[in-house]
């Protein structure tokens, strides 16, 4: 049966300049029926596994789904406990203490049901998830790493608070299966003001990457996004599509501090104070509105937009053509529509977007708009590069070497 | 569930099989050799194809057994300091209290590999990233610009 696995599952591997790996991005898993655990109930056991590989699929392009009804050959990784001699394996199991676990490469787990094994942030015994995303390293390619802070140093250490991948357990696991790459629908940053305990209001901001019905908040000074992310845009984002939206804007100034919206031809105004969408606006006109209603010139679906401070303007992208709009006169300004070639020329010939943009973000981090389309991006030129103009487009990076691990996970893991 | 007797499940507790501690060089000769740090065949052994071919005599066999001990001695020693190095131990070579603690703390059963992935080789390599983009990255741990 082994032998017979072995061939079905080499056709699926492949050897890549020494590092053997899995030829595919979509793994099934199982956790086997003579294998469970008699510590744990069944649905801890599942519940762990299952947020052990969203782990791994949180910083790849590797994607986990369980897997219970396809034949066995057919799962790329089966999970199992088990004591001494253990689920017909050839390496027998020592009891409680020393080895609580091997990993076969590209193939099984199996877990030593002697050892004390407990759910997360309990305080005694071995936590499994943080034995399970050990063991999933080696089945995905990864050996033991002797450098603190790895998940694949080979001895347990109690786990300290909530345990994470870091950096460099990700760029190991990416340097066998790639980073995840990929566009995005909208890219924003979310202004919040908070009161400190001195009474200080204070103005804060936090960074959401959407793409499509899931969104991820990133976190800039750590250069990743946040730990369990993504998450779907109906659980953070009330009463806005479930499909996600074409763009955002947040109108601020003097008289305005509002956030907007877009998709397909409608806009929504959203309630921060409430975090859910407004239902109706200061007119009593109805949630969502035609774009062209509240912003006359401009009509959907878009392909992205942005508010800009320094001139007051929303700029709305549409094919090729920019909108720019005037918000203290509501309304279109009178050079609207142009090419975005033209107000936004390339600073290096022929590199450029040309238009069907996915994202225009200005970034507070940055202080630089980006436009975004496909996997790469143009940084818009600031002011403080004297010898550009204000508005050439830098030439095109890609999204991955700029903001980093944002991936996506299977929809059986979202929460 | 798993079957108990006592109300404490002292009975079970019992029942579990503890695995043999590492308490001297030979358990831990087997605990070096179990997770790579002594490869299989690392040193010939010159008695053995000697003997094999017939031609040795018994003074040839007695140098060569010292030799083989020696050899072998040699080889249990590197392997310790390669597991004592790589723990974070003085590498002394002796098979003191701290290695023996250290070898029997719980672990993975894979056997360790000198060789790491190569980290800095992605597919879109950081290593392209420009002195640009490392000043970027330094730039973000500044706090965020306030109205």
């Amino acid at each position: 049966k082994k032998r017979h696995l072995e061939a079905l599952l080499k056709s699926r591997r492949r050897r890549d300049a020494g590092h053997m790996a899995f030829s595919k991005t979509l793994l099934k898993w199982r956790l086997i029926g003579e294998g469970y655990s008699s510590q744990l109930s069944i649905d801890e056991q599942k519940y762990i596994f299952r947020l052990a590989f969203r782990m791994w699929s949180e910083v790849s392009p590797l994607q986990f789904v369980e897997d219970v009804h396809s034949p066995l050959e057919d799962i790329d990784i089966r999970l199992g406990f088990g004591t001494g001699r253990h689920l017909g394996c050839s390496q027998r199991f020592d009891g409680a203490g020393r080895e609580f676990a091997h990993a076969w490469f590209l193939g099984d787990i199996h877990f030593d049901d002697d050892e004390h094994f407990t759910v997360p942030n309990t305080g005694n015994g071995i936590s499994l998830l943080k034995v399970a995303v050990h063991e999933i390293g080696h089945v995905l390619g990864l050996p033991h790493i002797y450098r603190p802070g790895s998940i694949m140093q080979p001895s347990y250490l109690p786990q300290d608070g909530g345990f994470e991948l870091d950096w460099m357990d990700r760029k190991s696991i990416q340097s066998l299966y790639g980073v995840c790459t990929g566009g995005f629908s909208t890219v924003f940053d979310w202004i919040r003001k908070e009161q400190t305990p001195y009474g200080e209001v204070v103005v804060r901001f936090n960074t959401y990457f959407m793409r499509g019905g899931l969104y991820w908040l990133y976190e800039n000074r750590k250069n990743r996004t946040r730990f369990g992310d993504p998450v779907a845009v109906q659980v953070g984002w009330h009463g806005l599509p479930s499909g996600g939206v074409d763009a955002y804007i947040h109108v601020w100034n003097r008289k305005t501090d509002a956030v907007y919206f877009f998709k397909g031809v409608q806009y929504w105004r959203y309630d921060s104070e409430n975090d859910q969408v407004f239902t109706e606006d200061s007119d009593g006109h109805s949630y969502p509105r035609l774009i062209s209603e509240g912003f006359p010139g401009v009509s959907g679906p878009l392909d992205t937009a942005y508010y800009d401070r320094r001139d007051a303007h929303i700029y709305f992208f549409k094919g090729s053509q920019v909108f720019r709009f005037d918000v203290r006169r509501n309304r279109l300004a009178s050079s609207s529509p142009r090419l975005l070639s033209e107000v936004f020329p390339a600073f290096v010939p022929g590199n450029h977007p040309i238009g069907h943009l996915d994202a225009a973000y200005f970034s507070y981090t940055h202080n630089s708009v980006f436009l975004l389309k496909g996997s790469g991006f143009w940084r818009v030129s600031s002011r403080r590069r004297a010898s550009l103009s204000t508005s050439v487009l830098l030439p095109r990076r890609e999204l991955d070497q700029q903001w980093f691990d944002i991936c996506d996970v299977h929809h059986s893991s979202l929460r | 569930e798993k079957i108990f007797h006592s109300r404490d499940h002292s009975d079970v507790l019992n029942d579990i099989h503890q695995a043999e501690l590492i308490t001297d060089s030979d358990t831990a000769e087997v605990f070096l050799s179990k997770y790579g740090f002594i490869k299989a065949g690392d040193v010939d052994d010159p008695q053995t194809s000697a003997e094999a071919s017939g031609e040795m005599d018994i003074g040839v066999s007695l140098d060569l057994q010292e030799a083989g001990s020696t050899s072998h001695d040699l080889q249990f020693l590197t392997a310790l300091k390669d597991f004592q190095r790589l723990n974070a131990l003085p590498v002394t070579g002796v098979f003191d209290d701290a290695t023996k603690a250290a070898m029997n703390k719980p672990r993975c059963g894979v056997t360790d590999q000198n060789e790491e992935p190569d980290s800095t080789a992605e597919p879109d390599s950081t290593s392209t990233l420009d002195h640009t983009d490392a000043e970027t990255r330094t730039s973000r741990n500044t706090q965020p610009p306030v109205r």
